[in-house]
């Protein structure tokens, strides 16, 4: 799954994504879809979201409008809500994958529970970052 | 505050060092480097946020690489259906589409559903039906076909054949990360 969000000059962030779902699916299976509030979501008042993992997990957890509302009603940071969406309640119910996510201010984060994650980032006027394993 | 940002993904699960060959390693960075590249480009030039977007996944979903257009996994059926997603933050306006086939870069039919249509998610022959009226690239259903691909649904075929112990499934997982995923197909 391949996906993307954008913050622009105007302030305006979007999140797009695109994937060919699971190897193997039938019966109209559509768990691997990037549903929006789940796999992909934005709002200028909080972040832009695009997911990647196990779509059917995304899709009990609401994970892009669940670090939205984390953000908007608790008063969390991007980073802070995307590690309690993935790293913590993922978690526990199985989930592996993970998510990139922008906010108004143009901060990234880019949390993932699985081994790796291809991802990257590029700033205004700085060079761009690409990483693929945990360590990076 | 930045002036302007991007970040992408090309997909998540078991991805190790020792897993990957110098060679793959730099395929995989250059092309995360020129989709990140074609976002920045749109964005620098004073672009809008959902144009960046577009441009950075286009160049995913025409590589090969990632599971997504071309190089797109295959259904039990062995065929290629795509899904693709789409939101604006400045209106939270939103297109989705699911199980496309023809359509060259789903990501482009999804916001085709957001803009030009009063709907928000289209699937099947219906979202393809759309599509087509919306004056986007086709191509024929085989374009998406990549080998590595079809042997991953043919490996996973093969399994359900017979009744696998434990040893032989482990065996599968270490080959194949996404042979972990079966049970989701």
């Amino acid at each position: 799954t391949v996906g993307a969000v954008a913050k622009d000059k105007n302030g305006n962030i979007a999140a797009a994504t695109s994937t060919g779902g699971m190897t193997n699916k039938r019966f109209g299976r559509v768990g691997d879809v990037p549903i929006i509030g789940a796999g992909t979501y934005a709002d200028n008042a909080t972040c832009a979201v695009s997911a990647t993992g196990h779509g059917e997990y995304f899709i009990r957890t609401v994970v892009g409008h669940e670090i939205a509302s984390l953000m908007r009603y608790g008063g969390k940071t991007l980073a802070e809500a995307g590690d309690e969406v993935v790293m913590k309640q993922l978690v526990e119910i199985g989930g592996s994958g993970g998510i990139i996510s922008i906010d108004k201010n143009g901060n990234i984060a880019m949390p993932f529970n699985s081994e790796g994650m291809y991802r990257g980032y590029r700033k205004a006027n700085e060079a761009a970052k690409v990483m693929i394993y945990k360590d990076e | 505050q930045v002036d302007f940002a991007l970040a992408i993904h090309g997909g998540a699960g078991t991805i190790k060092k020792e897993n990957m060959t110098a060679e793959q390693d730099a395929e995989y960075r250059a092309k995360l480097e020129e989709a990140l590249d074609a976002g920045y480009k749109v964005l620098e030039n004073g672009g809008e946020a959902l144009d960046a977007v577009v441009a950075a996944v286009k160049v995913m979903e025409d590589s090969p690489l990632f599971n997504a257009g071309k190089g797109a996994v295959f259904t039990n059926e062995g065929k290629n259906e795509m899904d693709a997603a789409i939101m604006n933050g400045s209106d939270r306006n939103a297109g989705a589409v699911a199980g496309l086939t023809r359509i060259k870069n789903p990501i482009t039919a999804a916001r085709a559903v957001m803009e030009n249509s009063p709907h928000v998610f289209m699937s099947g022959a219906g979202a393809e039906q759309f599509a087509l009226t919306q004056d986007l690239e086709q191509v024929d259903p085989s374009y998406f076909y990549t080998d590595f691909r079809f042997q991953q649904l043919e490996q996973i075929r093969e399994t359900e054949k017979t009744e696998l112990d434990h040893s032989s499934l482990l065996e599968m997982e270490l080959k194949d990360p996404f042979f972990k995923d079966r049970k989701f197909g």
